[in-house]
């Protein structure tokens, strides 16, 4: 638990270091393959005329990514084997930030467990999950929904294939955490991205 | 890393408690919503007059799983947080089974990181993806797929609506690790169950 605490003067640091460069940083958490490079990729688009953007990409090996293609700034760090990224972990390659930055979307370890633990300092903590992952997916995961400023329920393009209500998981994340902002999203149609982008004010 | 160490030898541990009480044991893991309870279900409907089946189903929170209705001994643990299961956490539950069992499915935490990491003592560790996960899924976690005796490429049946090869996915695992058996499924339609059967040897 020391970690954990160490963890958290370590991601307040972070967040007076954003404040002060006047960066706001926006962190992407959820389940390998939910979506959260999509969804970054979708938002970019929309916002990359008003902001100077910059990704950092976390996972335990390659990404071949899609966001460079967007023509922003981005960093990969390859983990190796540490299933989630943590506030000490990022720090130096946040101070790689280009000095124009003003916007950086922070995609964690593909995990829907570990990362909930280990806060990066940003402003806002975005979980992702796909209608693909079930009716229980949120149920079961109610320490990470928890920690969620924003929950997003990605793929409803698939829903009619799919024996899983998206009303249900709504309810299910609003009944965990009242809180949290509730996104249903299709980063393959576009749906939700308007309403994505409103809820986390860019 | 001496962490890992002593899960290796319970695991061995394990493994000849397995064998003394003439029990096979079969891991399934791999992330969230890829479909291992549905595969075990699937199994035990086509071999569940062959064996006394048991399940032990690890997850964070509650898993209202359908196997019970398929009137097979079953034990839920909850770990309230813990990302993987071990050795050591599974052994009390192993040794209530019922004297009878001779086949055991083993289901960790829905989690396609940390558990690669800690064997339990079982003669196969088949690992689960979905196709839904995208085109780099097994690419970008070698190091799961490398322990792996079976890996499975699950939800076949939405392949129409997905922008992901699965021949490509196979060539992806085969370079990885070449010894493990590949297989094709759709617990949905029971495409590939007959043959994910076979290579289990069950
Ligand atoms: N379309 C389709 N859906 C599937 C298939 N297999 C499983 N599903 C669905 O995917 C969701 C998750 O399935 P589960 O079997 O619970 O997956 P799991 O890996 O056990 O999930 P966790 O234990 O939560 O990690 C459920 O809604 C299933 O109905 C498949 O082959 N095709
Ligand atoms: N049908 C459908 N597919 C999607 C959607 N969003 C993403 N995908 C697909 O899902 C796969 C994974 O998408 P990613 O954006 O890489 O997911 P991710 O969460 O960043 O994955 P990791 O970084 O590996 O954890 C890709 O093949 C995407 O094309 C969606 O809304 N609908
Ligand atoms: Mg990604
Ligand atoms: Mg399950
Ligand atoms: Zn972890
Ligand atoms: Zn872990």
């Amino acid at each position: 638990k020391d970690l954990i605490q160490a963890n958290e003067e370590l991601a307040d640091e972070n967040k007076n270091y954003f404040k002060n460069r006047g960066i706001r940083a926006i962190e992407f958490l959820g389940n390998i393959g939910s979506g959260k490079t999509s969804l970054i990729a979708k938002i970019i688009e929309k916002v990359k005329d008003k902001y100077n953007i910059a990704v950092i990409n976390g996972d335990i090996a390659g990404d071949p990514t899609d966001i460079e293609r967007l023509g922003v700034s981005t960093i990969q760090i390859n983990t190796g084997g540490e299933c989630h990224l943590d506030a000490k972990y990022i720090r130096p390659f946040v101070e790689k930030l280009p000095s124009e930055t003003n916007l950086c979307f922070i995609e964690n370890v593909g995990n829907l467990i570990c990362p909930f633990e280990f806060p990066l300092g940003c402003e806002h903590r975005v979980v992702v999950v796909g209608l693909t992952d079930g009716p229980f997916i949120i149920r079961k995961h109610p320490v990470t929904f928890r920690i969620a400023t924003v929950a997003v329920i990605n793929k409803l393009d698939l829903q009619e294939f799919l024996d899983n209500d998206p009303k249900k998981l709504v309810e299910d994340c609003k009944s965990i955490n009242p809180k949290a902002a509730v996104v249903l999203t299709s980063a393959k149609t576009g749906k939700g991205i308007e309403e994505l982008i409103k809820v986390l004010n860019l």
